[in-house]
């Protein structure tokens, strides 16, 4: 699974995700990358988020959406929330990450796992890439 | 606003050690070919979504991500892809789910946000969408890399049954 996330100058954020899916996986099997709400989710008045891992776990938990509701509903910043919906992941059984992209301009991610290729970009020059 | 842009090629259990240095150093190459495509539209004063548009689709083109190009097998060895898009402006949002000829399935998932009344459409529907969008098709032999067919091979290998929550592919 592959995603990106940003915010423009003007302040709109967007989200996007694109996937092979599971070696293996039948019956048409669908994960979180194209069930909005779940993998893939973007809220001017919040975050846009991408995530990858175990779908089923994300689908459950409409991780993509509850990361943007935590932050518009409790006032959470877009890490706080990040980390609270994947410590319920985890709790789940579920592993993976997500990256996020506020509307307040910070951008960043929270995995589960031992790695996870990610990048970051920013007006201010920032660029970086790393994967454990 | 400064623009900020941030982008994954997918979670997993690789560790350190795990790749050669070339394979390491191709990923991150990977990954800075889509953070240069993403950034030079927010640079240029273009909108997010066009940005995670054009990130993603160097990561669909790049064979050694689980998108696109490179796609994993499914039990049957064929390709299904899926993909979503979101814009946070008005919350319009497109997704499209076992594809299996589009050359770039994150456009025709904005094809569905964009000209479609829809939010999700799949499989043999999905793909006669995209055509009727004129959107750019490939042949399945595009998407199934060897290694991709090789892992399949490992996993009919095992017969330890048909889910196995720790696939190490996709």
């Amino acid at each position: 699974t592959v995603g990106a996330v940003a915010v423009d100058a003007s302040g709109h954020v967007a989200a996007a995700t694109s996937t092979g899916g599971l070696t293996g996986k039948r019956w048409g099997r669908i994960g979180d990358s194209p069930v909005i709400g779940a993998g893939t989710y973007a809220d001017d008045r919040a975050c846009a988020v991408s995530a990858t891992g175990t779908g089923e776990v994300f689908i459950r938990n409409a991780a993509a959406h509850e990361i943007a509701a935590r932050m518009r509903l409790l006032g959470e910043t877009a890490q706080q929330a990040v980390d609270a919906v994947m410590a319920e992941v985890g709790a789940m059984g579920g592993d993976g990450g997500v990256i996020f992209a506020a509307h307040d301009g910070s951008a960043g991610f929270a995995f589960n796992t031992p790695g996870m290729f990610r990048g970051r970009a920013d007006a201010s020059g920032l660029h970086e890439t790393a994967i454990y | 606003s400064p623009w900020t842009l941030a982008i994954h090629g997918g979670a997993g259990a690789m560790a350190p050690g795990m790749f050669t240095p070339e394979h390491e150093d191709a990923c991150h190459a990977g990954l800075e070919s889509a953070l240069a495509a993403g950034s030079a539209v927010l640079a240029d004063g273009g909108s997010a979504l066009d940005a995670v548009e054009a990130a993603v689709m160097v990561l669909e083109d790049n064979p050694l991500f689980n998108a696109g190009r490179g796609s994993v097998f499914t039990f049957e060895g064929r390709n299904e892809m899926d993909a979503a898009v979101m814009d946070g402006t008005t919350r319009s949002a497109g997704a499209i789910a076992g594809l299996t000829n589009t050359k770039n399935p994150v456009r025709a998932a904005r094809a569905v946000m964009e000209k479609s009344p829809h939010v999700l459409l799949s499989h043999e529907g999905a793909n006669r969408f995209s055509s009727e969008m004129g959107l750019e098709q490939a042949d399945s032999e595009w998407f199934a890399t060897a290694e991709r067919r090789r892992q399949w091979e490992e996993f009919k290998e095992r017969k330890t049954g048909w889910f196995d929550a720790d696939l190490k592919y996709g």
